[in-house]
């Protein structure tokens, strides 16, 4: 059965592309099928995983809004791309701003997404779905279609703030429309733990949603090679191989092998 | 005659918010009066300066509603807060959300912020307005409605891709609507000048918009010391006084009040 994520946070720069992008690679480093698919507008999946987005003729844009229409003419499977980290691409650029309003417009425009998935049911191991930073109609898309849900969170008290909310609208999906959605994690991201400011926020998220929720046992740590990375469109896990955040990302993606089989 | 910024990056996390708070504090410690709108429904402006944002009665969704409905119920000087800093505050909070849908639906939704802000003229010399992570109707609304764009930007290899986007999607609002609008200046956020990835990414910025548009001479560097500010609701002005980004952002209100006059 194929496991579908959806990687979540309101909150702008917390680490949702990094995290969906290398993650995926992780998984498909240890022998999984992944589909990682880009549902933000700025396209940063894309890119980060070495796409030029503006050249690409068919996108996500074209899949939203061609099963709106159900003219069928641009299923899922016609848009995928084979990257060079193995996993494969479903890409996005600016032109998904405009589905967004045809969501809107569409009836059931929250379950488009989750019936463009179904051709790709048993295809994958994993389906990876990085989203953009609020809880519009392509988010909602992404909680719809999903059974897991993944929550980077920066150690920062800013971006602390916007967690009740996610919660929230997490639960009104699952009681809405997608009755077995879980929360399968949240993701300590670029934490500092030099700083004691880092390190207090850091205990204080453990310890505030260890009642509510998983928190996976890996943190991963800033460092610049996640910024660099991107440049030359290549995963953590070749571009610095052997660095704290490259074992770190293997280590949630085994966490989340484990836990094969009892979803 | 007051002059009215907006704060826009699409791009998450690039320092919007701390930006708007701490250039309006540093304006005000050089006795200026001076405006903060909170313009996103997350309320990280309202939250960074000390407001519990969801114990507020009245906030921006009820003036852009209230506007949009012509009934004046709730007009923008009924909102407003004066805090610590001496910085006066329209605040939001998550309903704000909400008008993004009523706004889709009026007549002119694009310019219902710029009537609200009419009454506003002459009473502040400086009015900043903080944007949510993507260049949605709230955005639209806010540059719309100011004189000038300040564009905090990340130095980082994904930050800049979105700067393309963002720049067409102001001069589209110049020639539909804001005749006289022009980009305040770039400014630099988060800089570590240790990694040499940051001295690059930083280096070709420069170069690559030298031509199009000004560069704000100070640099703000990466700082935890403004990651904890907004746990007490302080500007960094009295948080960390001597700190190198407190004086960074004076040095921006300096250049800012330096233009008076100019434009
Ligand atoms: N652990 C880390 N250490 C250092 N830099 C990081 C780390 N994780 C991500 N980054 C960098 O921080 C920036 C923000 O990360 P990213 O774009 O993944 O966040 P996001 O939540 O997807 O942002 P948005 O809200 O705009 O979609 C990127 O430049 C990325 O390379
Ligand atoms: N120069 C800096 N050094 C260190 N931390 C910073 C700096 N500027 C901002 N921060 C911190 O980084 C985080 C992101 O900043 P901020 O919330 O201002 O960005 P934003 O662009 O407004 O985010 P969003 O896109 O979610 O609105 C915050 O926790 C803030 O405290
Ligand atoms: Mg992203
Ligand atoms: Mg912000």
């Amino acid at each position: 059965r194929t496991r579908i994520f959806c990687v979540v946070n309101q909150k702008g720069g917390v680490g949702k592309t990094t995290t969906t992008f290398n993650l995926a690679a992780a998984l498909r480093e240890m022998g999984r099928d992944v589909l990682a698919i880009d549902l933000d507008p700025q396209g940063s999946l894309s890119t980060s995983m070495g796409l030029d987005a503006d050249s690409l003729q068919h996108s996500m844009f074209h899949v939203l809004t061609s099963t709106i229409r159900e003219d069928d003419a641009v299923p899922l499977r016609d848009i995928l791309l084979m990257t060079e980290s193995g996993v494969v691409l479903a890409a996005a650029n600016i032109e998904l701003a405009g589905a967004e309003l045809e969501l809107a417009r569409a009836t059931m425009g929250e379950l488009v997404l989750r019936e463009a998935l179904q051709p790709m049911s048993g295809l994958f191991d994993y389906i990876l779905i990085d989203c953009p930073p609020n809880l519009g109609l392509l988010t909602i898309n992404a909680l719809s279609a999903c059974h897991e849900v993944i929550i980077p969170l920066q150690a920062d008290y800013l971006a602390m703030k916007g967690m009740d909310l996610l919660m929230q609208t997490i639960s009104m999906i699952k009681r809405k429309v997608n009755y077995n959605l879980i929360v399968g994690g949240v993701l300590i991201t670029m934490a500092d733990l030099r700083t004691l400011h880092n390190r207090e926020v850091i205990e204080s998220t453990k310890q505030a949603l260890s009642n509510q929720v998983h928190v996976f046992e890996p943190i991963i740590h800033f460092n610049v090679r996640l910024k660099e990375a991107p440049v030359v469109g290549e995963s953590i896990l070749t571009y610095a191989k052997t660095s704290n955040v490259a074992d770190a990302y293997r280590a949630v993606a085994r966490e989340l092998i484990q836990s094969e089989g009892l979803r």
